[in-house]
């Protein structure tokens, strides 16, 4: 169940890393560039992009070009498995919504679905197409159940699942990100 | 099956990238720092340590003081799943030998063998200490099968699998990169 093991190693690797650290991270934005976007607390949150199809494009204009970047927050550096000074850092994004106004938020797709994604296209791999959405919602509960019970990265994230009615529409995710926005605010 | 997904996410997300541009990296760093270490072409892989009990330092020098950071290589910069801009480098390390001459070397340990090691440590994970020792052994098959058919990856890389005698010899380390490195030479 490959799903299972990328989901611990998303926790494990990366977000028990960098969820801690969010808020100040943001907050260092804020003051460092002078702005008054995120002024909500309650959007202080990392957006996680889990798409059924595991599709995911290294640019999130190129899904949506109503989501722009803005901006990277500080890098946090850590000494890790002999790796000296890794770096890890989440980036700012505007997103307009139907008329033109921007809200902004830090977003990213979920990365281990890459892997899967790559793993469907290898035969070698043994996961066909129809595993592949099978193992992304695996992957979506098992990582729902870790960060639930996880004390460190509590209220510092959101799971946002995507179907594929993204192929019908040219602004399906900026309006998928809004939707969560909106209820945040 | 947690050790295949981990070896696959690890070559998708890591190996595949970063090999190709390895000797690259090497040539720039020598020019850039004038140095003649790293003579031997032979020796310009990725070492990747592999110990079976999993137990991964984020340091070298804290498993051996006679393996010591020099470097980092110059970083690839990549746009990833939303992520800007985000860095990917190795570090380049000189290793003593018995009588104190150094060789130097591009080595670190697999960074996915943490998550097994974590997931053993959380009873939620369903990883019990003797399925981990297993999942390294899988993960190590898996990784090998994966980079043999990568045209990529060909001879970019060193697979060095770490038995627990490392917990008696405080010169394990240095001592089993050496072994491989007087190969490579
Ligand atoms: N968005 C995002 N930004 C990051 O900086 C980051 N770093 C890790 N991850 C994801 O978290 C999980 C745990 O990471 P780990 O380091 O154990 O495995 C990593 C690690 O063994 C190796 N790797 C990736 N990037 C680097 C790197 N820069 N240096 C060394 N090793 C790396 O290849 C594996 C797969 O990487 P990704 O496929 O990018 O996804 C990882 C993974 O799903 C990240 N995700």
């Amino acid at each position: 169940n490959v799903a299972h093991g990328l989901a611990w190693s998303f926790y494990i690797g990366y977000l028990k890393l960098v969820l801690p650290k969010l808020e100040d991270m943001i907050d260092r934005y804020r003051t460092q560039h002078k702005l008054s976007i995120l002024g909500h607390r309650d959007s202080w949150r990392l957006h996680i992009l889990l798409p059924l199809n595991a599709f995911i494009p290294d640019k999130l204009e190129d899904a949506d070009n109503h989501v722009n970047f803005c901006g990277n927050l500080p890098e946090i550096i850590k000494d890790r498995a002999g790796v000296r000074r890794r770096s890890y850092k989440q980036s700012v994004y505007s997103i307009l919504d139907q008329l033109g106004k921007p809200y902004h938020c830090v977003v990213e797709y979920a990365t281990p679905l890459q892997t899967l994604y790559q793993m469907s296209q290898d035969s070698s791999a043994g996961l066909s197409m129809e595993d592949r959405r099978q193992q992304v919602l695996l992957f979506y509960q098992t990582l729902q159940d870790i960060l639930e019970k996880s004390v460190e990265c509590r209220n510092r994230y959101r799971l946002i699942l995507l179907d594929d009615e993204g192929d019908q529409d040219p602004h399906f995710l900026s309006k998928e990100i809004l939707k969560e926005l909106q209820q945040e605010e």
